[in-house]
């Protein structure tokens, strides 16, 4: 508190009494949050990513719901979600939506880039591809179920040599949203620092059977695909906890 | 732990909200809208310093020890720290407009008190 005129300053601790200017202290919570966010500098933001495809993709998360003032609840065991002050871990979940640059009718390449700047400790523990396969109007001819055999192909980036990642087959009803698991990728990726994933998909049976797979298409952006990763510091991998 | 409210000069919780919109961050800063940059101000008098219950923490517990072996850091002074801290997740934009969600553990200020 101010002292009085004709009083003396109490002798108190650096973090007692004295306020610092708004500004200087903007300034110093800026810095805050950047620092605890790992990156140096303000990301520069030149062009908005389309709005449908970051809703789409938010509304796929499974993680603990997050209060307007941006404290998490964490879904407890009895199903009751709490404030969850006691996290001990720093995670992060990264969305990235895919580019592509070839297109052909029974494969695809996809890319991402996942840059791990600034966040070099991250230890990645999921990585999930998000495909939507859209079943066409006409494509009811062969019965109700329709199996089709997805494969996503990791492309090495400085070379034409790829190797299988996935093999899943699908088993379609209507159109909806499908997961392939490509952690092991995703953490080789972030453990040589390198950006970009390169990944070919192809769909065995869809011609068949009239289904699409959704890629990168002005007019579908609500189902443009998408890689979530989720990560944790890797200081935390192997944590010892004595309580 | 006690609010800042203008009257009293012990040991308080100052609310600081920030709106990222006024300081032009809403851009890449998805989520939430703004932070709270609570902290830590008042004064401490000895009585209030290490009073378990009131500012239980890491801080009270060494200096306590230092007391107990006659010992005595920082004469009678203590400091008004924050003695309760909460998670916050923030989803926001980076360089390769990737969205990012990060729950970063110790962001917000909840509680203070004297150690």
């Amino acid at each position: 508190s101010p002292a009085r005129p004709t009083e003396q300053p109490q002798d108190t601790c650096s973090s007692c009494g004295s306020r610092a200017p708004e500004r200087d202290f903007l300034e110093a919570v800026k810095r805050h949050i950047l620092s605890r966010l790992q990156l140096r500098q303000r990301p520069n933001i030149t062009h908005a990513v389309p709005k449908a495809a970051m809703v789409t993709a938010l509304r796929k998360l499974h993680a603990g719901k997050v209060r307007e003032d941006g404290r998490v609840e964490i879904p407890s065991l009895d199903g009751h979600a709490t404030p969850g002050p006691d996290l001990q871990e720093q995670s992060s979940e990264i969305i990235s939506f895919a580019e592509t640059d070839d297109l052909t009718a029974s494969r695809v390449r996809l890319a991402f880039m996942i840059s791990n700047e600034g966040n070099q400790n991250l230890f990645v523990f999921q990585a999930n591809l998000w495909l939507y396969l859209k079943l066409l109007p006409y494509s009811s001819g062969k019965g109700s179920r329709r199996k089709v055999r997805v494969k996503v192909h990791f492309q090495e980036p400085d070379n034409s040599s790829r190797w299988n990642l996935v093999d899943k087959k699908v088993d379609l009803k209507r159109s909806a949203w499908h997961t392939f698991p490509l952690t092991a990728a995703v953490r080789e990726l972030f453990e040589k620092r390198e950006r970009r994933l390169n990944l070919e998909v192809q769909c065995e049976g869809c011609e068949d059977y009239a289904v699409v797979p959704v890629y990168v298409e002005p007019g579908e952006e609500s189902h443009r695909p998408f890689l979530v990763v989720r990560a944790r510091q890797a200081d935390n991998r192997h944590r010892i906890r004595k309580r | 732990g006690l609010e800042c409210d203008g009257r009293t000069s012990l040991c308080c919780r100052q609310q600081f909200y920030i709106d990222f919109r006024l300081i032009g961050w809403n851009d890449w800063i998805i989520a939430p809208s703004g932070y709270y940059g609570n902290y830590c101000e008042g004064s401490c008098p000895a009585y209030l310093a290490g009073v378990p219950g009131s500012a239980s923490s890491f801080h009270t517990a060494v200096v306590n020890q230092y007391r107990m072996r006659g010992l005595n850091p920082g004469a009678v002074n203590s400091c008004c720290i924050p003695t309760k801290l909460s998670t916050m997740s923030m989803l926001y934009f980076d360089d390769e407009y990737n969205i990012v969600k990060r729950d970063v553990p110790n962001m917000i200020v909840e509680e203070c008190g004297c150690a």
